[in-house]
């Protein structure tokens, strides 16, 4: 079974080491409750 | 993390007024290097690694070990995405190895080692039979006055039981002498008449082995410079000199005169780490075997190889495709290593049958669709029956270093069916969720083999191979919006031996929850990969929207598979919810 998860376009910064793994067809291991991504949002208040 | 069982009891307290520990001789290492780095502008657009993130080059030697039995041993080193491996020991109890190896140690890198221990075997796949992990930096930090340490190794079944330990060392080599020791094996490989020393000939090779195709008479100027005691001859000292001081100016070195491999010529850092490295095989102790991703790799037997061979070259991270897709490669975040998920090969056989040809495809297209459900069905009242709860202990003995019962909330008693197994639930705490209090950070909804992608068509150009894959197609009908249409994807695969509920990626509120029917197929990746299959566009599933303050809507998608096809939601439409919360869960029926 798997569960996808599909966000808004520019909703979510996914985190840098999931996406390199994924860039190079590699599933990353990961358990319920660790860090996805950030919102968006946050960073541009943050970069504001 | 493995537990440290005892220490070098031999140790004697003179060495402690003697030597300093390995705190203080690690701390100074690392207080000697910043300086020296920090100072070098040339360091700060680093491809590689930063001086910032250099910890140094660790020396790690597995010495030996004292196991519960006699055989055949051999020890796997894992590290990030190298593993290394030990030769063969003497058949006994208490193997010796003194194999070593020098591991590059990032301070944000992966830091923590596998240690496997195996017994070998002549033909078929060695048994791993006890493992620790150590976090080298905290090991080369803890001060202890010991040269070695004595780790506990642990039963892979169940992780509170010892099988043996193994004893190791470890230090951070002092960059004076790594140098040293570079200039040393630079010398040797063009000192022909093995006095130690370099005449004019032999430098002037040295500096061709380099890559370095300066003029003769710049040779000569070198030669000169490197000469400090004007005796006709370069010794060790003096080309390490050279070296040093030429690096700053005009690099000497554009190749490594060992793999022959290109240098940034402005990248002193890097150049010593490489040629180090790179000079470090066939030297020195007996050094371990390198060039494998995982301890199961470096473990398999001599006919495992054999079969392996015609397609040795294509072994390499992700899935494989064709004749090799027997296993696949996964990166484990938490350990930052690679791991290797078998797949039988009959079900690879089948697979490969049915999801990557159009043969295959062509035989579900014709009753095998509704087959696939009806096995699911029976699936499913088979394991909702008393009798399945004893398909539990296999099933566990079968994932045995994978399911990790301490952190299960009920007693193996507890599950009256091997449904009730599978949807098990976890202690409270056995999952953390990162950032709780900030609902700006979204996290992991199911303990999985994870694909992110910034986009649909990034995901269809790595992995979802399926013509007909489009995010409209994966939301169905009812679900109408052009913003997830270019929006972010990610993929979280359950397999069997993972615990099955699936929990919010995000707070917000349930705004729809919407069941699609449809089809069975398996979601191994096998399936994804395949142009001929549409698993995500095409099998049964639930889409929920999740309407949140910081991620817009998010939809999340329930994709049932063959055998678990069943999902279940312990929220409804209008529920307030929390990152972490359970959402629902997966289990065997149709």
């Amino acid at each position: 079974s798997t569960v996808i998860c599909v966000f808004e376009k520019d909703a979510i910064k996914i985190d840098e080491d999931l996406l390199a793994n994924s860039g190079r067809s590699l599933e990353t291991l990961v358990r319920v409750g660790m860090s996805l991504g950030v919102s968006m949002k946050e960073i541009a208040e943050l970069a504001l | 993390m493995g537990n440290e069982s005892s220490k070098d009891s031999s140790s004697s307290d003179s060495s402690t007024n003697e030597k300093p520990s390995r705190l203080s001789r690690f701390k100074q290492k690392l207080h000697f290097r910043r300086p020296r780095n920090n100072g070098s502008t040339s360091l700060s657009h680093q491809k590689l690694f930063t001086a910032d993130d250099f910890a140094g080059i660790a020396l790690l030697t597995l010495i030996g070990a004292e196991m519960k039995f006699e055989d055949k041993w051999l020890a796997c080193v894992s590290l990030g995405e190298q593993t290394f491996r030990t030769e063969k020991s003497d058949n006994t109890d208490k193997p010796i190895w003194n194999s070593e190896k020098k591991l590059l140690l990032e301070k944000k890198g992966p830091h923590v080692a596998r240690i496997s221990v195996f017994e070998t075997n002549r033909v078929l796949k060695n048994n791993l039979i006890g493992y620790c992990e150590i976090d080298l930096l905290e090991f080369l930090t803890r001060d202890s006055d010991s040269d070695f340490e004595v780790f506990d190794l642990f039963n892979p079944s169940s992780p509170d039981i010892v099988v043996g330990n193994i004893s190791l060392s470890c230090s951070v080599e002092d960059p004076i002498e790594t140098e040293k020791n570079f200039a040393r094996r630079i010398l040797s490989i063009v000192d022909y008449d093995e006095d130690g020393k370099l005449s004019f000939l032999e430098f002037s090779d040295l500096i061709s082995a380099f890559g370095n195709q300066v003029a003769v008479n710049k040779k000569e100027e070198l030669f000169k410079t490197a000469d400090v005691n004007g005796d006709g001859l370069v010794s060790m000292d003096e080309l390490a000199a050279l070296l040093a001081l030429q690096q700053e100016k005009e690099p000497l070195m554009n190749c490594c005169p060992v793999c022959g491999e290109v240098l940034e010529v402005a990248d002193k850092l890097n150049t010593m780490i490489h040629l180090t490295l790179c000079f470090d095989e066939g030297t020195g102790n007996q050094v371990m075997t390198g060039g494998f991703l995982t301890d199961k790799q470096a473990s398999y037997g001599w006919m495992f190889k054999l079969s392996e061979w015609g397609h040795f070259s294509s072994y390499d991270v992700g899935l494989n495709s064709g004749s090799s897709a027997s296993h696949i490669l996964v990166f484990d975040r938490r350990t930052k290593r690679l791991v290797e998920e078998l797949i039988d090969g009959k079900i690879v056989l089948s697979m490969r049958a049915i999801y990557q040809s159009k043969v295959g495809l062509g035989l579900l297209d014709i009753g095998t669709k509704e087959l696939l459900k009806s096995i699911s069905e029976k699936q499913g009242k088979k394991m909702n029956s008393v009798e399945s709860s004893k398909d539990i202990p296999k099933f566990i003995e079968f994932f045995k270093d994978q399911i990790n019962l301490a952190e299960v909330k009920y007693p193996l008693e507890h599950f009256k069916t091997f449904n009730d197994f599978f949807i098990r639930e976890l202690k409270l705490g056995a999952r953390p969720i990162a950032s709780l209090e900030n609902d700006e950070v979204a996290v992991c909804a199911a303990d999985s083999r994870l694909m992110a992608f910034k986009s649909a068509e990034d995901s269809l150009r790595v992995w979802i191979k399926g013509r007909k894959f489009s995010i409209q197609g994966l939301l169905g009908k009812e679900i109408v919006s052009d913003a997830f249409v270019d929006g972010s994807l990610v993929i979280f695969r359950l397999a069997p031996q993972d615990y099955h509920r699936f929990h919010f990626p995000v707070s917000g509120i349930i705004e729809r929850i919407v069941d699609i029917p449809g089809c069975l197929y398996t979601v191994n990746p096998i399936a994804v990969n395949s142009k001929y299959c549409n698993v995500f566009t095409e099998n049964k599933r639930v889409v929920s929207i999740i309407s949140t303050k910081h991620f817009g809507k998010v939809a999340f998608i329930a994709i049932g598979a063959t055998m678990v096809g069943s999902i279940t939601f312990l929220k409804k439409e209008g529920d307030f919810v929390k990152k972490g919360d359970e959402f629902g869960y997966f289990s065997f029926g149709g």
